[in-house]
């Protein structure tokens, strides 16, 4: 089963349509693979991304380096899919 | 907990098995109104399990209807979920609701919950963010085919992926999965659905066509006027607040989608749900927002319904 320890899921919510274009570019890196969950659709739009760890520096640096704003929306994937899984068991028993 | 007379837990989330099992009973328990069909199979061979909801079991003729799927995106557990809420919700309801038991006097409902099982069993073994159907891909590693960018809608435009590894590829051909050819060769078949209502999850929105192209839909102000009096209702339970409009002018351009493909082929009334956005878990909702989610979903559905059913074209 696949795992995402430490995985984050940032949150970008920008007014500017260069931020957009940015994170599409963003998205074809392949090296980084990058789960957008929200896609970048326009400016306003929250743009969701999961970003598995080894990733998280460099996606990071990206974002700041052109002053796109973002926050944490997750800390760390797998502890909240523990949880559900935890709450599933629970209930099934 | 909200439990059924099955012992079923409406506020967690379950199984691909779990649920299957839970519609046997909901058949054995409603049989007067609620039967299952099958529409077809998987890549994986699993069954394509729809609801039908009817009181109308002399018709010659197919009744007018009203198709809903949830979970095409299998990742999003929240839709499959609320299918499962609604589904019961449907068969309780009949007989007391007096606006959903006047549209099943004349109309039948049809409800497939599961509408990506490859991908749904998959979630829950193997990778929990998974998101297309199972396929393999000629000539790619990736597996898998976005089932709302696979409808001969659009398809293969600039709204959709052709590349294998994206999470919106588009796939070979319009209609390359069973997941999506057997929904398309049931509504062709039936000829006679009136509204198609494809859930997903997560953004706040209620749209309608197009999302693969600019101009308006030919029924556009209808729509846009049923959209808002769908979202006001929803937001009135628990003070969620949607957005609505054309795909492409709400979110963006798509192509290829389940709601283009039904209303160019007659369905007037097509629409497209995403559940719950909380701002802090994505599709990852808790269970415990199974309940509340599906309970604001209900009087954005029957507004739509209702609105079909007063409005026979």
């Amino acid at each position: 089963q696949k795992r995402f320890v430490g995985d984050q899921v940032l949150r970008v919510l920008t007014d500017k349509e260069e931020h957009i274009v940015l994170l599409r570019e963003l998205e074809e890196s392949e090296d980084l693979q990058l789960d957008y969950w929200a896609a970048p659709a326009k400016p306003d739009l929250p743009v969701d991304i999961r970003v598995p760890f080894p990733s998280l520096q460099p996606v990071k640096i990206f974002l700041e380096s052109h002053g796109i704003p973002y926050t944490i929306m997750i800390e760390d994937v797998q502890t909240l899919l523990d949880e559900e899984k935890e709450a599933m068991e629970k209930a099934r028993k | 907990l909200e439990r059924s007379s099955s012992g079923f837990d409406f506020s967690t989330y379950h199984t691909i098995e779990e649920i299957y099992s839970w519609m046997d009973d909901l058949v054995a328990q409603h049989p007067n109104l609620v039967s299952k069909i099958q529409i077809g199979e998987s890549y994986e061979k699993r069954p394509l399990y729809v609801l039908k909801f009817s009181t109308g079991r002399t018709a010659k003729t197919h009744r007018p209807a009203i198709w809903i799927d949830t979970g095409i995106h299998s990742r999003e557990w929240i839709t499959q979920a609320t299918g499962v809420w609604t589904a019961n919700k449907i068969a309780t309801e009949y007989g007391k609701d007096a606006s959903l038991t006047a549209i099943l006097t004349s109309m039948d409902i049809f409800l497939e919950i599961v509408t990506n099982p490859d991908g749904f069993a998959y979630t829950h073994s193997q990778n929990r963010m998974w998101r297309k159907t199972r396929s393999i891909n000629a000539g790619s590693s990736c597996k898998g085919v976005d089932p709302n960018r696979n409808w001969d809608a659009g398809f293969g435009g600039p709204g959709a992926s052709n590349n294998p590894c994206s999470e919106t590829y588009h796939g070979p051909h319009p209609f390359s999965e069973s997941e999506t050819k057997s929904i398309a060769d049931f509504i062709l078949g039936h000829g006679n659905v009136m509204a198609a209502i494809s859930i997903h999850s997560y953004s706040q929105m209620l749209m309608f066509p197009y999302g693969y192209k600019d101009e308006p839909a030919p029924d556009h102000q209808e729509l846009d006027d049923l959209a808002k009096e769908a979202v006001d209702a929803l937001a009135a339970v628990h003070g969620t607040r949607y957005t609505y409009g054309s795909t492409m002018h709400t979110i963006y351009q798509a192509d290829g989608i389940t709601i283009d493909w039904t209303y160019d082929n007659g369905v007037k009334y097509s629409y497209t749900f995403e559940l719950r956005d909380t701002g802090r878990y994505g599709f990852l909702l808790p269970a415990s927002q199974i309940i509340p989610t599906a309970e604001e979903t209900w009087p954005a559905l029957t507004k739509i319904m209702d609105h079909v059913h007063k409005h026979p074209y």
